[in-house]
């Protein structure tokens, strides 16, 4: 059984494609089969997992438009149990041409039926958006992570990303479930990181991982080497903490 | 003559807000009657400025569907010489309520026609995507200033961003040009932030601001006490940089 999971967060810069990329990695260290799929027209995790503009002849837009089945535009990666879906500046207009097709919606979660069984987790990267894109991947996943930087800002968005849940659940996927809360970029020295934190715990309690991501430079100069945390810098506490996320979930997963 | 800027940028989390909010407190604080307005859903800018959202009973999304004058919208700050148009949640329907209407990329330009003359500076905070409330800031503007973060995922969007400010410039608003490149959060300990400043360097050259905003954490706690960072800690080097930035986005309008 697969388990599809999206990264979502209107707020931007909160850390959505590096959790992406290094927890899918993670699990895939782990040696469960792992498909990441990026959704977001900046291809930041394309890019993040090394593989430039130019080499991407078909990507996911040619999927949600339908002119391609998913596996023709899967790529394997540096990890034997990591595949990537691209995604490429097409995906721009696709927000534009998706409003006039029918179930425009359903098109990502369609896409996924052909692979169901293959792979252990999916992972979507979403955009820094609550249209159509991050709808698709909304109605396509099992459950949602929330990536929450530990900044101000970062409480502000949450009760619009909550009533875009709730409309997701009523209209178009009902068994959709929050996965969990990942505070990330903590810094324990500053006062407004433990702030957010006490305050995430308390509009969540226990759906906040026990994990959280401290800001750490190895994870910021790793996507400028085209690799996962776990292969620029094993030793990085970066590195670390998303392994701790990755068994983090499994557990929660067999707690079910 | 009221200069019109819209700070933007599709990249997430690279500092719009913050530079938008610091800009128009900086000019306001030289004197220069700014207006500050808030065009994003998530209305950080709004909160920023210590505006709670049940105080807000009119906003930018009713101005932009045609049901309120800009006038009617305007709030006053404590900075003599800075007013504020704030934003709400209501605009997230916006996007998809604005693409059945005739001129939805005009409608900000048509409201701000009635303001012309009375503000010095209009200073137009933007959402993190390239979707049809930008595309009115970008028509409505004479300029516009793009913060860019000194991380490796900054210079990757870069190229479709100026693929959409060529088509707004061809079809939308021929006069539009580039007022600025501001680096922001850059840490003078770390190489990634220094070759992201040299990149930027390149391709841009001397539209590049010689002021570069450092990560100075009182930038970020200013907003949870909805203030600007002049007024929170005027002796920062958060706010000092601001300031400069004032200066020589001043000092560029005189040369030209
Ligand atoms: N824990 C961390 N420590 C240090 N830097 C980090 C950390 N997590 C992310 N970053 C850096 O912060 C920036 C923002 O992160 P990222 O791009 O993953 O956010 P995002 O939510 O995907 O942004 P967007 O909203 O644009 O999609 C990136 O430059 C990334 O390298
Ligand atoms: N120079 C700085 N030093 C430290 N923190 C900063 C600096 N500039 C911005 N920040 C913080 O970084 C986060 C992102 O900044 P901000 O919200 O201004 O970016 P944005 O581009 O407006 O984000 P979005 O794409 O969601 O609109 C905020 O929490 C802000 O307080
Ligand atoms: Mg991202
Ligand atoms: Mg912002």
């Amino acid at each position: 059984m697969t388990r599809v999971i999206a990264i979502a967060n209107q707020k931007g810069g909160v850390g959505k494609t590096t959790t992406a990329i290094n927890l899918a990695a993670s699990l895939a260290v782990a040696e469960l089969k792992t498909l990441l799929v990026d959704i977001d027209p900046q291809a930041n995790c394309t890019s993040g997992m090394g593989v430039a503009r130019q080499q991407v002849e078909r990507d996911i837009y040619d999927v949600v438009i339908g002119e391609q089945e998913l596996e023709q535009v899967i790529l394997s990666t540096e990890l034997e149990y990591l595949d990537l879906v691209p995604s490429s500046t097409d995906l721009f207009g696709a927000e534009v041409e998706l409003v006039g097709m029918e179930s425009r919606e359903e098109r990502l979660r369609r896409a996924f039926s052909r692979i169901n069984g293959t792979y252990s987790h999916v992972i979507i990267d979403c955009p820094p958006s609550l249209g159509i894109l991050t709808l698709n991947a909304l109605t396509a996943a099992d459950s949602v992570l929330i990536p929450i930087q530990c900044e101000y800002y970062a409480l502000e968005g949450l009760s619009q990303l909550m009533n875009t849940i709730r409309l997701v659940t009523k209209r178009l996927n009902p068994d959709l479930v929050i996965e969990g809360i990942l505070m990330t970029m903590f810094d324990s020295r500053l006062n407004l990181s433990h702030q957010v934190v006490e305050e995430a715990r308390n509009y969540f309690s226990d759906k906040v991982y026990q994990t959280i991501i401290p800001r750490n430079v190895r994870l910021s100069e790793a996507p400028s080497f085209g690799k996962p945390i776990v292969l620029y810098d094993a030793l990085s506490t970066g590195a670390k903490t998303y392994l701790q996320l990755a068994r983090e979930l499994i557990e929660n997963e067999q707690k079910k």
